[in-house]
């Protein structure tokens, strides 16, 4: 679950453009 | 006067920071379901992490940021991330509401466990950026500035930060001129709010370990 993630991780992840629309 | 390069640079900003916004939906939740503890935290962690997605979906269209290391766009985000979300709550409290939704908004963040000692200077600063009134572009520029800070932790090009900074700056401060022509003191103000906002950021890891103890 994204609650588990860190905040780098969300950014590296958004970043790389794997945000869900 | 803004030059030609400068308002297609407000019009860009503004833009980005209109589109990008946490989904609707996540929005009405917030706002229209019951909740418990349990729910209230998790629906506020959720709602954290879209605020990142969404800021990061800003970034990216900040003119020049993605032509910086990609390591210093990591520490810009990473330094910035708490703040922009703070800026972005205070222009949704400052917004006029249908009636009572302030009122539930406030109340699940009061409820959420986080201890009053960090509740009051939150709300304080939302009430303080109330009072600016500030147009959808100085919330934008403001935003855009709070990020591309050169002086956050591991940002190891410094020069290029500030390069892509000071345009945003100079052009707030002819935004400030032009919409608060009886106010020279409004982008002082503004910038004032900046130093608000890094004292509200530094007390932020404490508030998260407050809220996990609770």
């Amino acid at each position: 679950p994204a609650s588990n993630l860190g905040l780098e991780d969300i950014i590296r992840k958004a970043l790389m453009g794997n945000m869900e629309e | 006067e803004l030059s030609q390069d400068q308002q297609a640079l407000i019009s860009y900003v503004v833009d980005a920071h209109n589109k990008h916004r946490i989904p609707q939906d996540m929005a009405r939740k917030l706002l229209q379901e019951q909740f418990n503890a349990e729910e209230n935290f998790l629906l506020l962690t959720e709602m954290a992490t879209s605020h990142v997605q969404v800021l990061v979906e800003f970034t990216k269209n900040i003119p020049g940021f993605q032509s910086l290391d990609h390591e210093d766009q990591i520490a810009l985000l990473k330094g910035s991330a708490v703040e922009a979300m703070f800026l972005r709550s205070a222009q949704v409290f400052s917004k006029k509401l249908p009636n009572g939704h302030t009122e539930v908004l406030e109340d699940r963040i009061r409820q959420s466990g986080i201890s009053e000692e960090f509740i009051t200077p939150m709300f304080n600063f939302y009430k303080s950026i109330g009072e600016l009134q500030m147009m959808q572009e100085e919330h934008a520029l403001l935003t855009a500035i709070t990020i591309l800070s050169p002086d956050r932790p591991y940002v190891k090009d410094q020069e290029a930060v500030e390069r892509l900074q000071e345009p945003m700056l100079e052009v707030l401060r002819k935004v400030c001129k032009l919409q608060h022509p009886h106010e020279p003191q409004h982008f002082a103000r503004l910038l004032g709010r900046l130093t608000e906002l890094r004292t509200l950021n530094h007390h932020h890891a404490e508030v998260l370990e407050s809220w996990r103890m609770s």
